[in-house]
C-alpha cells in the first residue's frame, strides 16, 4: 500500500526526508 | 600493441561538416525515441494505458482483485488463541514488526487481518513540531514539486496529476454520493454542477460555500465521536492551527497562489508496517473521490516497472485545505491491501463490486461538507488518526 501526499506551498518549502528513508508517524517530512 | 600504444603519434584533424550534421542528426533521433507516448481520447485527456515489460502484461492478466479478496478472507479467518501468539511472532520475525508497540495482548487478535490492522500503544509515534509530518510508517519512495500537471513515479517515469486526483469530463458514469448523515434531496445542484475537472476543483476545494442549513449541522455533529463541545473544540482547534478564518473566501483564480507551488511526497508502507494512515498537517478534508481500478503490487520493484502505477490502482483521494491551499492524501490500495478505511466516511466500501462496471478514471465523490458548520468539510489535526488498509 501507498500514501501519495499532493499539495500547495511557499516555494521556499523544503523536504526534510531523503528518497528511500524509512520513515514513523509523525517524523518531519517538510517545513 | 603496447609499442604501438606508447609510439604511435597523435594527430588532431578538423572533422568534416557532413560528419557533423550526421552527429546531430543521430542526436535528435535518439531525443524522440526517449519522448514518451502519450494516449488521449477526443476531447484531448490522457488515456491511461497499461504499459511496462512482459511480466507486467503477464501481472495485468491476472485476476488482482479476485486474488485480494480470497486473501483477505483466508485472513479474516479466526485462528485458535494457542496458536496465536506464536503465529503472530512468526510473522513479526519475517516482516520485521515490533511487538513491543501493540495494544494488545496477541491472543487477543482474532485473525492475522486483525492483527495487521492493529493499534499501537499510545505515544509511541511522538509528533514533530514541523508543518508537515510523516502520514503513515513506511519508506519515502519519491517526493519533489509537480510540473505541469504531471507527477514523477521514478526518475523519468512521470503520471498525470490529473488522472490521479481525477477529472470528471471524461467519465460519464461519475457518480455524486452525499455524506453519510446528509440527504440527498437536499443537494445544491449548483454546488456540483460547477465542478469541472481538478483545474477547478482547485479553485472549489479552496472555497467555501454557504449553503448548509441547520438540520445538516446537527447531522454533521452526530457523525463525529464524541460530544458537541469537543466537536466544536476540535474544529477551533484545527482553525487555529491552518491560521485561516473559519470562512474561506472563494478563490478565483485556478492556479496555484503566487510564490507557491504543487509538491508531492510518496510513501510505501511494507507488510510488516503498521497500516493505519495519520493526518499530516492540520486541514480540511473537503471531499473524496473513490478511484476502482486494478490492483497491482506498489512495491518499489513494481513502481520502476509499470508506468501509471498510482493511477491504475484503486484508491481514495482524499483533497482539501490546509495553511497554504490545496492539500490533497491519496492512500493506494494493492493486491494485499485492496481495502481502505476512512474512520469518518461510514459509505466508502473499497475491493468490492467489478471493475468493469467503473471505466478507468472514473470516480465516485463524496463532500463531506455536512460534517463541520464552520470549516465547510472534516477538519483534521495533525497526526490525527484517519483510517487505514486492510488485508483483501
Amino acid at each position: 500500500s501507498t500514501v501519495v501526499l499532493v499539495f500547495e506551498a511557499p516555494q521556499d518549502f523544503q523536504f526534510l526526508v531523503k528518497d528511500g528513508q524509512k520513515v514513523r508517524v509523525g517524523q518531519p517530512l517538510g517545513d | 600493441l603496447a609499442n604501438a600504444w606508447k609510439q604511435t603519434p597523435t594527430t588532431w584533424y578538423p572533422l568534416p561538416i557532413a560528419v557533423g550534421a550526421l552527429l546531430l542528426i543521430a542526436i535528435q533521433y535518439r531525443k524522440r525515441l526517449g519522448q514518451k507516448e502519450v494516449y488521449v481520447d477526443e476531447e484531448g485527456h490522457e488515456v491511461v494505458k497499461l504499459k511496462g515489460p512482459w511480466t507486467v502484461h503477464v501481472m495485468g492478466a491476472l485476476p488482482l482483485r479476485n486474488v485480494s479478496r480470497v486473501w483477505g478472507y483466508v485472513n479474516s479467518l479466526e485462528l485458535p488463541v494457542w496458536a496465536r501468539p506464536a503465529g503472530f511472532k512468526v510473522y513479526a520475525w519475517i516482516f520485521g514488526c515490533n511487538l513491543d508497540e501493540v495494544e494488545k495482548d496477541l491472543k487477543e487478535y482474532a485473525s492475522l487481518g486483525d492483527f495487521f490492522y492493529r493499534k499501537l500503544k499510545d505515544g509511541t509515534r511522538p509528533v514533530a513540531d514541523v508543518i508537515l509530518v510523516s502520514p503513515a510508517d513506511g519508506t519515502v519512495l519519491h517526493f519533489g514539486t509537480i510540473k505541469g500537471g504531471r507527477v514523477e513515479q521514478i526518475k523519468g517515469s512521470t503520471y498525470s496529476l490529473d488522472a490521479l486526483l481525477g477529472i470528471e469530463t471524461r467519465g460519464t458514469s461519475r457518480k455524486e454520493v452525499m455524506f453519510a448523515t446528509r440527504d440527498m434531496a437536499e443537494a445544491d445542484d449548483k454546488h456540483f454542477a460547477d465542478i469541472n475537472g481538478i483545474e477547478y476543483s482547485l479553485q472549489e476545494l479552496l472555497g467555501t460555500r454557504a449553503h448548509n442549513t441547520p438540520s445538516e449541522r446537527t447531522d454533521a455533529s452526530v457523525s463525529q465521536e464524541g460530544s458537541l463541545k469537543d466537536v466544536v473544540a476540535h474544529d477551533a482547534s484545527v482553525a487555529s492551527e491552518m491560521g485561516a478564518r473559519p470562512t474561506l473566501e472563494r478563490r478565483k483564480s485556478l492556479a496555484v497562489a503566487p510564490g507557491n507551488a504543487l509538491y508531492f511526497c510518496v510513501i510505501y508502507l511494507a507488510p510488516g508496517d503498521y497500516h493505519r494512515f495519520h493526518s499530516p498537517t492540520a486541514w480540511v478534508v473537503e471531499k473524496r473521490r473513490h478511484f476502482v481500478g486494478d490492483l497491482f503490487s506498489v512495491s518499489p520493484w513494481m513502481a520502476k516497472r509499470l508506468e501509471n502505477l498510482f493511477v491504475l490502482n484503486e484508491r481514495v483521494a482524499l483533497l482539501g485545505r490546509w495553511k497554504f491551499g490545496f492539500f490533497g492524501m491519496v492512500p493506494v490500495g494493492a493486491t494485499n491491501v485492496g481495502s481502505i478505511k476512512i474512520n469518518f466516511d461510514k459509505d466508502l466500501r473499497t475491493n468490492v463490486g467489478s471493475r468493469r462496471d467503473h471505466p478507468l478514471g472514473t470516480y465516485t465523490e463524496a463532500v463531506y461538507s455536512a460534517a463541520s458548520p464552520i470549516l465547510d468539510g472534516q477538519p483534521l489535526l495533525k497526526a490525527q488518526e484517519m483510517g487505514g488498509f486492510c488485508l483483501g
